[in-house]
């Protein structure tokens, strides 16, 4: 049973500190086991160090860092053994503009092998897509969804900027 | 195994007419103004993979999830969610190529599941969907605000998502 | 007493119906005391109906028509008494872009009377302000601030859109 | 009376030199990449109108808000964050037309107070500070993430913020 685990983690975690330095330049990440024996008498850690900062434990880090965190993670289980699909609600609100873009790099190439439906108020998100959905009120309280077309909606953000 | 489409009727602000959102495997994004209804898709599928706890799809009672009527629509009577799936990989244990999951709940709360159109139990459904990794709280379906919940959660909660892959 | 907080309450009720009509168009909203009587016996309830929508309460509203209710709460109460500053730490992260436009519309009218300042990762928003401060880490782990100049950040901000 | 400007020497990611944050009446913006220190601002002042509880500065104890070094820099020993008020409208009972409060902390989580450079006690700075309506726990500090707080609050909780301006 622990061996199981063990082999489950450390790929994991490689994809982990992989995936981390794509989308944080400059930056490292690694999962830790808390206890060095059974792995079953602790939990993980999870130790992550953007820009090569000396950060003291995940709880330090900025709003912004622990998103980019925790979707580095979500997405090195995925890469381990994907869900059917993934369902990510404005996941992006706490990120720069940059980062935005490098998350959105990362969901488009892990949508290869798996089905990614992610809702966005942000332009450098929608752009990426592969197909747009919009949703509607124009009658009150009633909502309506249509397709759209990537490229209209980009130029009308871009109009908007 | 992904999602073809996903039906509404009488499910939060979607309506008494049968609303169809369809899907293909890749990269979607779903966009428009605040409050225009795109989180309610979110709960719509979690009510399909068979949360229970209202609260985690931001009702006080499962009755929360009906619509509850506009000026010009009245209430519906109760809400029905079906997701198709695509099955062609043979990810489920089903013969078919398409599966459709559908789950019903009426103003008393009360509520159904079915497969392909047949009456089915919640943990049938539950051990058709964990054939291919879904579960009610899997760490697929990340809610809004919610994405930092795996940086503040306790090393050994985070230990327990690794031990469910494995 | 409880005549002087009905005068207070009274002044901030009928400022935020105003403020929430303006932010959010075709929405109204009400602050509303939980019982008749003696106000101190129970609370206040917020009644916002965001485009005219029939929500039942507060907490059935959406992640951004929270943070919009939640601003006209924060500017009802300024107008009737402004604290000497406001420090709005993304605030906007929620909100769709128009909606950022007209909040950051609204903080520039309040700030003819107060001290705003506000962190942000949105366009629309700093586009608004009247001074700009970036803050960086260009050395690892520490942090330097430098004034900007709004036009040139907004330039940039579009160059990347 | 506003804040004309915040001086951090060792609070955070601020290192050991002083630097000062210039600001002015009207609506100023801080903007800045992830994790590049703009909330650490927010800290500053949350630090300064006297918060006691660490947390609330995203610390687990005082002594986390001291600068914890770099590969060139050193820690620092002690964090001190000043912020100049403009008093010309005399908010403040105090005849200067400019009003310095500082707040320090060691490692040692040992702290003190000054106001225009003489020590003062946590509760004459609170009392000057309650004189313009700033409290340590005020509405006027929104903390990343907090916003949708009022909203999500009990009807009683939000009867106390109107209560505290009446
Ligand atoms: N049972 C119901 N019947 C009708 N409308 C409902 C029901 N439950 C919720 N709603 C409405 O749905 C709206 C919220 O939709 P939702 O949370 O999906 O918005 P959103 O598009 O995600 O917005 P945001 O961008 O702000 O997150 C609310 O305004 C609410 O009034
Ligand atoms: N005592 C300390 N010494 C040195 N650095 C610290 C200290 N405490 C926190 N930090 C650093 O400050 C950084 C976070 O800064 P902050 O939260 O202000 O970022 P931010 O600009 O608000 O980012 P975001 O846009 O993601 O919210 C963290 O990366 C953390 O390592
Ligand atoms: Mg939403
Ligand atoms: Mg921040």
């Amino acid at each position: 049973k622990s061996e199981v685990f063990l082999k489950t983690f450390n790929e994991i975690a490689s994809n982990f500190s992989e995936i981390f330095s794509e989308i944080s330049p400059d930056g490292t990440a690694q999962l830790l086991l808390e206890t060095e024996g059974n792995p079953f008498d602790g939990g993980i850690i999870v130790d992550a160090k953007p820009l090569g900062k000396n950060v003291k434990t995940a709880v330090s880090l900025s709003g912004g860092e622990k998103a980019i965190t925790a979707l580095s993670l979500i997405f090195a289980i995925q890469r381990y053994k994907p869900s059917p699909f993934y369902i990510l609600d404005e996941v992006d609100a706490n990120l720069d503009d940059s980062n935005v873009e490098r998350t959105a790099d990362m969901i488009k190439r892990q949508a290869e092998k798996t089905q990614f439906i992610v809702i966005t108020l942000r332009e450098g998100m929608m752009s990426r897509a592969e197909r747009l959905f919009g949703v509607s009120m124009y009658k009150k309280g009633l909502s309506s969804m249509v397709a759209l077309e990537v490229e209209k909606v980009v130029k009308q953000e871009e109009a908007l900027a | 195994v992904f999602i073809e489409k996903v039906t509404m009727k009488g499910f939060k602000s979607y309506g008494n007419k049968t609303l169809t959102l369809p899907l293909s495997k890749g990269f979607t994004c779903i966009v428009g103004p605040n409050g225009s209804g795109k989180s309610n898709i979110t709960d719509a599928i979690c009510f399909v993979v068979g949360r229970i706890s209202a609260k985690s799809m931001r009702g006080e009672r499962l009755s929360d999830l009906i619509f509850n009527g506009t000026e010009d629509e009245k209430k519906a009577e109760e809400a029905i969610v079906s997701i198709t799936f695509n099955n062609e990989d043979g990810g489920f244990p089903i013969e078919e190529k398409k599966v459709t999951i559908s789950r019903a709940v009426n103003s008393k709360g009360e509520g159904e599941y079915r497969v392909n159109g047949k009456r089915a139990t919640r943990s049938y459904v539950l051990d058709i969907f964990s054939y291919v990794g879904i579960r009610p709280d899997g760490h697929n379906i990340v809610m809004q605000g919610d994405i930092a919940h795996f940086i503040n959660m306790n090393p050994v909660d985070r230990r327990g998502i690794i031990e469910e892959i494995s």
